[in-house]
C-alpha cells in the first residue's frame, strides 16, 4: 500500500510512459517501485525508479511484481483532480491493483493485473563524451520546433554549446545553448558528440515536462540517447536508439 | 537518407 500526495503529478508519470510502453511490470520492495522495459518495436528504453521516500505512506511485505496495463492506468489517473492523494494498494486475492483518489470523499477503482513478469533488461554501462543539463521545457520546445520542419532531430554537442537542428526537404531549424543561454544548466565534453533522433519517441519522452524541470542528457556519436528527469517524485530515465546515415 | 537502430544492436556492443 503506498501514498502518493498528488494523484495529478502521478499522472503525468503515467501519461508519458504510456506514451512508450503498452504494459509495465511493476517491482515493489522495501526501497520502493522500480519497473523498467522496452517499447515493442526495441528503439527505446524506458526506467522508472520511485524511491520509497517519494511516498507518503508506504508499506510491504517482501517484493511484489504488479503487471499492469498502462493504457488502463492512464484513463484511470486521467481521473485524478488537482488536491487528490493517490493511494495504490495490491489485492493479492482478487489479483487486482486498487487505484484510490483520496480528497473530500474516496473513490476507488479496482484495475485487474496482467500476468506479465518483470524485465531482465539491465540499464547498460554506456561512457557517454558529453553531458548537458538543460531546462527541460527549453529543451522541450525546440523539439516541437524541429517537428515543423522534418521526422527527426540531431542533437550536437561542440564548442561547449548544445545544439538541435534538422533539415526538411525545404526549410531547416537549429537551437543553441551556448553558456551565455540562460537554459543551459551545465554542460560537460570531451570532444565533439552528434546523433541523429526520431522525434516521435522524444516528444513521447517528454511529454511530461513542464517549467522548471530540469533535464540531463548523455550524447555520443551515433549512440543512443540518454534522458533523465524527475516528475512526481519518480525518476525517469529514457533511452532512445539513434538513426544511422 | 538515414535509418533507425534498434537498442538490442548496442546491448549486445557494450
Amino acid at each position: 500500500r503506498a501514498t502518493l500526495e498528488s494523484a495529478k503529478e502521478f499522472k503525468k508519470v503515467v501519461d508519458t510512459v504510456a506514451q512508450i510502453l503498452d504494459e509495465i511490470c511493476l517491482i515493489a520492495n522495501e526501497d520502493g517501485i522500480t519497473a523498467r522495459a522496452m517499447d515493442p518495436s526495441h528503439v527505446a528504453l524506458v526506467s522508472l525508479e520511485i524511491p520509497r521516500l517519494s511516498f507518503e505512506d508506504y508499506e510491504i511485505e517482501g517484493e511484489k511484481e504488479i503487471g499492469i496495463d498502462l493504457e488502463a492506468f492512464k484513463k484511470i489517473m486521467n481521473r485524478a483532480k488537482s488536491k487528490d492523494k493517490l493511494i495504490l494498494e495490491l489485492d493479492e486475492e482478487k489479483n487486482k491493483l486498487n487505484v484510490i483518489f483520496e480528497n473530500s470523499g474516496r473513490r476507488k477503482f479496482s484495475l485487474a493485473l496482467l500476468d506479465i513478469s518483470a524485465s531482465e533488461i539491465k540499464m547498460p554501462e554506456i561512457e557517454y563524451p558529453a553531458v548537458v543539463m538543460l531546462k527541460g521545457d527549453a529543451f522541450k520546445e525546440a523539439l516541437k520546433d524541429a517537428d515543423l520542419i522534418s521526422d527527426y532531430v540531431i542533437l550536437k554537442v561542440e564548442d561547449n554549446k548544445f545544439i538541435v537542428e534538422t533539415k526538411g526537404e525545404l526549410n531547416d531549424f537549429s537551437a543553441e545553448f551556448d553558456e551565455d543561454s540562460s537554459a543551459l544548466i551545465s554542460i560537460e565534453s570531451q570532444g565533439h558528440a552528434k546523433s541523429a533522433f526520431n522525434l516521435e519517441y522524444l516528444l513521447d519522452m517528454v511529454k511530461g515536462i513542464k517549467a522548471g524541470d530540469i533535464v540531463k542528457l548523455y550524447l555520443g556519436t551515433d549512440m543512443p540517447l540518454k534522458l533523465e528527469y524527475s516528475l512526481g517524485g519518480a525518476n525517469l530515465t529514457f533511452l532512445l536508439a539513434p538513426r544511422i546515415e | 537518407k538515414n535509418k533507425q537502430i534498434k537498442l538490442i544492436d548496442f546491448f549486445n556492443n557494450y
